[in-house]
């Protein structure tokens, strides 16, 4: 199974 | 004191077009550089990136740096007023909350103003450093749109997956399974009809059938799109702005349990 990442699983805050 | 004079004002109307359904309200910032914007959408799952360059405007003042928060949905009311050979301006005064959207006919002969009531918008802006992929395809955008649509009619996810022997795109439904492969093929009529795979390595990721569907609202700003990948990142989307910058969509990959 899959889950759906989001954009804070691969990017920081800035 | 911002005025942003841009004689293509289709342009605009085409980027409203291009982001007002993934994102509801955004800041679009303003600076020498240029005229940007960088929004999620409500769920976190994929972000789009706008950048107009500050040369391809014909008249661009932007005294200092300025972030205004619009509802997309009313921002593509206003420009829907616009024709479309129409010449637009966009004007913001220091501590204004509002914007002006200005509109002349070609040939002068009818000019409006609309403006707009500004929002205060708490956004997070996040870091994304330039990246090395292990595979990036351009394709014509039209082609990109019909396949995603194509696909999304018998499943909800893509698995996108690039080898040396082209670009696979792949969905699975309760009806059954749908496969297309395109190949390279730079020996076309036009630049702009070519399909062309630069791979370091073959890469494969799954991704979410709806947003991909939302970012093809795009395709009327290029003739091409440019579909970046790589293992643990998420996918970017590009279409070129001629001579003035871009629009990138970022989609987060499902990732394996």
């Amino acid at each position: 199974d899959s889950i759906q990442g989001t954009m804070y699983d691969f990017y920081e805050k800035c | 004191m911002l005025e942003l004079r841009l004689v293509q004002g289709s342009l605009l109307k085409k980027v409203l077009e291009a982001i007002k359904e993934l994102v509801t309200d955004a800041n679009f910032d303003c600076s020498a550089t240029g005229f940007s914007l960088q929004a999620m959408d409500s769920s976190h799952v994929a972000l789009v990136a706008l950048l107009l360059r500050s040369e391809g405007f014909e008249h661009y003042r932007c005294d200092r740096n300025l972030s205004m928060g619009m509802n997309l949905g009313n921002v593509s009311k206003m420009l829907r007023c616009a024709g479309s050979d129409d010449i637009i301006t966009i004007k913001a005064d220091d501590g204004s909350d509002t914007v002006t959207f200005m509109f002349e006919s070609p040939n002068q002969d009818k000019i409006a103003d609309f403006e707009m009531k500004l929002m205060d918008i708490d956004s997070e802006h996040l870091g994304i450093p330039d990246a090395e992929y292990q595979a990036i395809v351009r394709m014509p955008s039209g082609e990109f749109a019909r396949i995603c649509k194509d696909l999304s009619s018998i499943g909800d996810t893509v698995i996108i997956s690039v080898t040396k022997e082209g670009v696979k795109f792949s969905t699975a439904g309760d009806i059954g399974t749908a496969n297309i492969v395109c190949r390279q093929n730079k020996t076309v009529d036009k630049p702009e009809e070519a399909t062309v795979i630069e791979m370091q390595e073959p890469v494969s990721l799954t991704f979410a059938l709806r947003y991909l569907n939302s970012f093809t609202k795009a395709t009327p700003l290029s003739e091409t799109v440019s579909i970046s990948l790589s293992s643990d990142l998420p996918v970017v989307v590009e279409y070129k702005i001629a001579d003035m910058g871009y629009v990138r969509y970022y989609l987060a990959p499902k990732i394996e349990e």
